[in-house]
């Protein structure tokens, strides 16, 4: 099962996402595979890769052909996680995809066949609904959208839908709407209330779990570990556990 | 003078900071225009601007010709604040400008002998490293980079930077960095703290001023304010005010 995480919002939680919930996935006996489709190699940082390893052999030096999609992939810290790094090099290949024509299809083309030996594939897609993000939509089997808590996130959410249901006419005909997850949610204030109530009123498909804003999945990334790794005590990992818990609830059938 | 407000990092502030930083400019008499260069059209919306209004008269149609650039400009509820708007069409404008060639020069052309009407004109950039944001840099006179007090928000800056460098060497030798600046920075955290001040040690045209992270300042474009509107008397109005009065001081010399 392939799921690109995505949302062309920027900072709403796509990476911390893909990570924390890929942790997870591991302690339900699933084997998860992390894809990093963003320049900014955030997933591939937060995940303790040195982004020296990287150089020459990240998803870049795939998509142009040098390196086939299962050659760049490395272990992590955890049992069960792997990933395919990025580097910045990738925000090259945006300009060469478009230029060499078929640019929607690179990704299911190359990755997919090797991805699907992993029980769960997340995308970590960059912000934004360009070339990179519609290659994950078009490889995708569904989507997973963070949404954070604030009033501006709401904005972009029906581009976005409109944007899975054009892939889904014209490219993917299997691509569905795995779940809108509420991100960095905090209680306290009435703002965070009032999004979430807005996102769940128009959107049935949102998870029942909400992550909160913790400062603990703030400081993970910089000793480059999951909430797993770092917190697993925390608010913030509770929260990741259930969603991995209800996620697998909803697409493996309780 | 054009200022791009730039960060590939999601989520950071560039649009809170062109919006609320442009306001504090007009009180200090400057005229301003704010350019909303992002297919979000977050900035559109936060300042007011019902997207219907601007359908079809967005910058979209001055970069496909169709309109010129003065014909999009509207006044906000601010007075000296005007804006350039956005609408999601914008993110077709990426593709288009790609295949037909010279693709970074077309906001220099197109818009920059108009905005220098203007005393301040701030480009509200994309989260990406693209060609819109590109075309902000070539147009510009300096660059204004919000800085998230998170871990990851680090990562990107030494892109970044490279990325002005180049833009400087090969299309825009007047281009500079006006500054960095500091935002949702929680002095109750280390983690704030420890960013905040590796961001100053590295990198020292950091403004003095941190914008702290305030609810208030989340709460504002939902109601289609800036915060000089919304909540003069709040922590991130005066912040915004004395990135105003630094800004300033900077540029035109104390
Ligand atoms: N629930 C949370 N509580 C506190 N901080 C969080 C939470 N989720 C994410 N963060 C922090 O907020 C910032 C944005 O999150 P993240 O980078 O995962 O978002 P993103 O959508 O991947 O961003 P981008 O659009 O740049 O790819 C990061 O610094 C991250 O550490
Ligand atoms: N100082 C602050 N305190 C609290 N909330 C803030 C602050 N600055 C911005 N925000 C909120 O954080 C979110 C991200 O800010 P904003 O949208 O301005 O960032 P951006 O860099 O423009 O995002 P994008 O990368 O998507 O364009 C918004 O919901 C905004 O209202
Ligand atoms: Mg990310
Ligand atoms: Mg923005």
């Amino acid at each position: 099962m392939i799921l690109a995480v995505a949302n062309q919002k920027g900072g709403v939680g796509k990476t911390t996402t893909s990570i924390n919930l890929g942790a997870y996935l591991t302690r339900l006996g699933r084997s998860v595979l992390v894809v990093d489709c963003d320049p900014q190699a955030n997933a591939t940082t937060a995940l303790g890769i040195d982004r020296r390893r990287v150089e020459g052999r990240s998803l870049y030096e795939v998509l142009t052909g040098e390196l086939a999609f299962e050659q760049i992939v490395l272990r992590t810290a955890i049992d069960g996680l792997d990933l395919a790094p990025s580097s910045p090099t990738l925000a090259g290949a945006e300009v060469e995809l478009v230029e060499a024509g078929a640019f929607e299809t690179r990704f299911r083309e190359l990755i997919r066949p090797t991805a699907l030996r992993w029980d769960y594939t997340l995308l970590d897609c960059p912000p934004s609904l360009g070339v990179l993000t519609a290659n994950a939509l078009v490889a995708a089997d569904g989507v997973i959208v963070p949404v954070q808590c604030e009033y501006l996130a709401l904005e972009g959410l029906a581009q976005l839908m409109r944007t899975i249901e054009l892939v889904r006419r014209r490219a993917n005909p299997g691509l569905r709407v795995a779940g809108l997850v509420l991100t960095m949610y905090d209680s306290r204030t009435n703002l965070s209330q009032q999004v979430a109530e807005e996102v769940r009123t128009h959107f049935p498909d949102t998870f029942q779990v909400a992550i909160p804003r913790t400062i603990r999945l703030g400081e993970a990334p910089s000793f480059g570990q999951t909430i797993l790794e770092y917190d697993p005590a925390s608010r913030g990992a509770a929260a990741y556990n259930a969603l991995a818990e209800e996620l697998v609830a909803r697409l493996e059938g309780a």
